[in-house]
């Protein structure tokens, strides 16, 4: 208690306010974090710092928060569901390295959709993906182009699809240089089902463009479809519903100090950081254990 | 049991529990407890999506003098306790910490409208120890 009084005494440069003062204040906890950007944050346990960093940014310009779109929550829900237990443990999957996964969908003002029913059923749009929040310690792991569709609508058994992709690259000055499109032809056979989403996987094509310091990433998608395996004339109604503009997936590493290392934790709690750890645990690297037995 | 006196050492059986009180370990020892938190009672529900209950539990408790053996304290713990026991008394005792962490895993809306999932490193306290 007496720390506290003396925390309250003090003008603090981060303006903290008193806990008794919040009677008249919004119960906002993030007016209760230090202010000033920086100040105490590193006092803050990562998950508050990380929230009272982003909760300030929003709070102070004002911003209000962009809602998400509600078929991308509920994926990123059945995501959770898979990667994490109902209080927030993270289940261990062994081909699970990522601790991060960020989901964008494209900005609305490049949203087009025209389908040229001549050869089959074409899809083309033209996505603009503002990347701002990927920091430069998150490594990309995967990168997933996530199509949902209404299967409310009666499909065919199967469909043939093949998806191209292209990025028009912005000059420094940010004035439209010659396209350079790289194409990536993907075969996709999915028997449309039950299933409400499809996903791409371009990481091969992403990686260069996402490693780049760059915030936009603008990609031109054209996905073509055919009934089954044979090619055949267009049908007189379109194979596909026309898709919503599909969202990006980014699986990533984060490799800053707040973020849980998967290939670290061996399923046992990890000790106090603030203790260092012996050396030669096998909990730092696999080889730890063996190399410790040989030396034995 | 053969030797129809009472040995010295021994009480008489009326104050057995009296004499075991001394070997007891001390009632609110150091140990791990839980608090369960839900991020609407905070009003943050309204960008952490998941989880909904998040328990960071905590450590509360005295540290008894034989901490090594319990806590698998460091010997600088018995050390401390002693010179607050024998030589100075404005040095703290060992405190009741916590030694053992696990990760949580948070679904958050950012504030460009993005989703990110993301699993935080020492989120969850698992074991206590004293320091």
């Amino acid at each position: 208690p007496h720390s506290r009084d003396r925390v309250a005494s003090e003008q603090p440069s981060g303006q903290l306010v008193a806990p008794e003062d919040t009677s008249s204040r919004d119960l906002n906890p993030l007016l209760w974090l230090p202010q000033a950007p920086g100040q105490g944050s590193a006092l803050l346990p990562p998950l508050l710092k990380a929230l009272s960093e982003r909760g300030q940014r929003s709070w102070a310009r004002g911003v209000p928060r962009l809602q998400p779109d509600s078929r991308a929550l509920r994926y990123m829900k059945r995501l959770y569901k898979m990667s994490a237990t109902k209080e927030g443990i993270p289940k261990a999957h062994k081909g699970h390295l990522y601790n991060t996964v960020r989901l964008f969908t494209p900005c609305s003002e490049c949203k087009h959709l025209h389908g040229n029913l001549g050869k089959g059923d074409i899809h083309s749009v033209d996505l603009l993906f503002n990347l701002d929040r990927v920091t430069a310690l998150e490594h990309l792991l995967k990168s997933v182009l996530l199509y949902s569709f209404d299967t409310s609508a009666p499909l065919s058994s199967s469909l043939t699809c093949t998806c191209h992709l292209s990025t028009q690259e912005q000059g420094p000055s940010s004035q439209a240089c010659p396209s350079l499109s790289h194409s990536l032809p993907f075969s996709l056979h999915f028997p449309l089902r039950k299933r409400k989403w499809v996903e791409l996987d371009v990481t091969s094509f992403l990686q260069p463009l996402i490693a780049a310091p760059r915030r936009d990433l603008h990609v031109a998608v054209n996905v073509t479809c055919l009934l089954g395996d044979a090619p055949s004339t267009a049908p007189p109604n379109p194979l596909l519903p026309s898709p919503v503009p599909p969202s990006l997936l980014l699986y990533l590493n984060d490799t800053s100090q707040q973020a849980h290392r998967r290939w670290n934790s061996a399923g046992r709690g990890r000790k106090n950081p603030a203790f260092p750890r012996k050396r030669t645990g096998s909990l730092l690297h696999p080889a730890g254990e063996r190399a410790s037995r040989r030396r034995r | 049991e053969e030797s129809p006196k009472a040995s010295p050492a021994s009480p008489a059986a009326s104050n057995w529990s009296q004499y075991f009180n001394q070997f007891q370990f001390p009632r609110d020892e150091c140990e791990l407890h839980t608090f369960r938190l839900s991020f609407s009672q905070l009003r943050w529900d309204r960008w952490i999506i998941a989880p909904h209950r998040y328990s960071p539990q905590y450590c509360k408790g005295e540290c008894p003098r034989a901490a090594r053996y319990r806590y698998g304290s460091a010997v600088h713990t018995m050390v401390q306790n002693i010179i607050y026991e024998k030589l100075d008394p404005s040095v703290p005792r060992p405190s009741c910490v916590p030694a053992e962490y696990s990760p949580l895993s948070v679904l958050t809306i950012e504030p460009d409208g993005s989703i990110a999932y993301k699993e935080y490193e020492d989120m969850i306290a698992t074991k206590c120890t004293c320091r």
